[in-house]
């Protein structure tokens, strides 16, 4: 689920 | 670039006060993941000085050169973006966390964040050359990450509705500056509107 992910862009 | 042109001009003339401090705010309520998750040397770096630069223009503005920024012309109510952009991201957000909502409430605000300083060229009718540098190169930076959704979309399967929301609607507030910009600045003209 898109909590787990990282926001990996600035 | 903000932060040079003030710093080597020495005044704060032409630049909002309140977009640089709603940019403070999103870079301070986006990059907290500083201190949960790394991404890689660059990332970390580069959020460090987003926000060592956010800072530094509203203590240069707000502080040392206040004599010389033109709050009589950065008359926005920032309330009026702040106030929906929280409660917002309060309702349509990925995760109802702490973090993720303060992440979402970045994204959101920076959509809007340009508002005052937009405003307050269309109030003062002109703008330095090296401030619509500033402006024009803040705004391709969101208008690049579309191009880049689309690739991330088609190559590794990445989509953020959220991100990419907030990155259509940012760059089209942009859109009718970009415009100026290219019909004017690079040709050599000031931006100046007419009255």
């Amino acid at each position: 689920s898109m909590e787990l992910a990282k926001h990996d862009e600035l | 670039i903000v932060t040079f042109k003030i710093t080597i001009s020495f005044i704060a003339l032409g630049i909002s006060g309140k977009s640089q401090l709603l940019f403070a705010l999103v870079f301070t309520t986006r990059y907290l993941d500083l201190f949960t998750s790394f991404i890689s040397l660059y990332n970390t770096s580069m959020k460090l000085i987003y926000i060592a630069c956010s800072y530094a223009t509203v203590y240069l503005i707000y502080m040392k050169f206040k004599a010389t920024y033109d709050g009589n012309h950065d008359t926005f109510r920032v309330e009026f973006l702040i106030v929906p952009v929280g409660g917002l991201s309060f309702l349509v957000n990925h995760d109802f966390s702490p973090l993720e909502i303060l992440w979402t409430f970045s994204i959101y605000l920076e959509s809007v964040a340009i508002l005052p300083q937009l405003f307050m060229i269309s109030k003062t009718g002109e703008a330095e050359t090296i401030t619509t540098h500033y402006l024009f190169f803040l705004g391709l930076y969101r208008a690049l990450y579309l191009v880049n959704w689309i690739w991330r979309y088609y190559f590794e399967g990445f989509f953020d509705l959220i991100a990419v929301v907030a990155g259509v609607v940012q760059t089209v507030l942009y859109c009718d500056f970009f415009y100026l910009y290219v019909t004017k600045v690079l040709k050599g003209k000031k931006l100046s509107l007419p009255a």
